[in-house]
């Protein structure tokens, strides 16, 4: 699965998030890539959050959504929303995985629970940051 | 004048990434591929486009890369083929798309962005969404296009592994959660 989260100079934010699905995968079985509010959820009220990981596990905990209405409702941050979902709720749950996410600020997160998470960011006016593993 | 707050954030995937796995030519490589596309997208940012221009063509660059389980590096189903999905979703609109078990689309977000901003729908799936994309005009594929060798020897493993355990349980779904999380990523 690969994603990506962005604000654009309007102030406006963008999730998307594409996949090949699972190894073996049977019966037209769906993950949470293509399920909005799962997998991929944007709302400029709150933040853009794309996510991967075990599919069923997003899904049933709306994870994306999640995330956003923490913020929303809770007024915590992003930092803070994306790891209580991440960190506490999935691992909770048993549902391995990271998401990466952004406000409308401009602030980034990008939390997991498993051995390595590909990811890259960019800041305005910043070098740009990659990684794999913690 | 307020500094002008843009920024992107990209994934490959996650999942037991193991670094004994992981040589230093392989990580370089997908360094730099996630590295073109974070740069990608924060050009067009930084050209004033939206942020919708900028993920688009972030995805595209890691779907057209076979190092990615999206796209061109797509794993295969238990039948040898290979079933993509993409969603993507406009936070100033609430407006989103979403594609699921498409087989012949060459970029599924590309399709993604299509239900979004030209049908009345959130979610399309399989020959539905096929057809959809042949009358928008968008590049369709043979499945064949998205084999690739390091994935097919990885359904290999996976079969291998689940027959064992399939024998051994009697039953293919117990099989599957005894398969490492790896398996089960998307």
């Amino acid at each position: 699965t690969v994603g990506a989260v962005a604000l654009d100079k309007s102030g406006n934010l963008t999730a998307g998030t594409s996949t090949g699905g699972m190894t073996a995968k049977r019966w037209g079985r769906v993950g949470d890539a293509p399920i909005i509010g799962a997998g991929t959820y944007a709302n400029n009220a709150s933040c853009a959050v794309s996510a991967t990981g075990h599919g069923e596990y997003f899904i049933r905990y709306h994870v994306a959504a999640d995330i956003c209405a923490r913020m929303q409702y809770q007024g915590i941050s992003l930092n803070a929303a994306a790891n209580k979902v991440v960190n506490d709720v999935l691992v909770e749950a048993g549902g391995n995985g990271g998401v990466i996410a952004i406000d409308s600020q401009g602030n980034i997160s990008m939390p997991f629970n498993s051995a390595g998470m590909y990811r890259a960011s960019r800041s305005a006016g910043q070098a740009p940051y990659v990684a794999i593993f913690k | 004048m307020a500094k002008e707050e843009f920024a992107i954030a990209i994934h490959g995937g996650a999942g037991t990434i193991l670094k004994k796995n992981m040589t230093p030519a392989k990580q370089k490589k997908y360094e730099q591929t996630l590295l073109k596309a974070v740069n990608t997208g924060y050009a067009l940012l930084e050209q004033g486009k939206t942020s919708q221009e900028a993920v688009i063509a972030a995805i595209q660059i890691l779907e057209e890369s076979p190092l990615f389980n999206a796209g061109k590096g797509a794993v295969y189903t238990f039948d040898g083929h290979h079933e993509l999905d993409a969603s993507i979703m406009d936070g100033r609109t609430l407006n989103a798309g979403a594609v699921s078990g498409v087989k012949t689309v060459k970029s599924p977000i590309a399709l993604a962005e299509k239900v979004m901003e030209e049908s009345v729908h959130v979610m399309l799936s399989g020959e539905g969404a096929e057809q959809f994309a042949k009358e928008k005009g968008l590049a369709l594929v043979d499945n064949s296009y998205f084999n690739t060798e390091a994935r097919y020897k990885a359904l290999q493993r996976a079969k291998k592994k689940l027959a064992e355990k399939e024998r051994e349980l009697k039953d293919f779904q117990a099989a599957h959660e005894t398969l490492p999380n790896n398996y089960k990523y998307g």
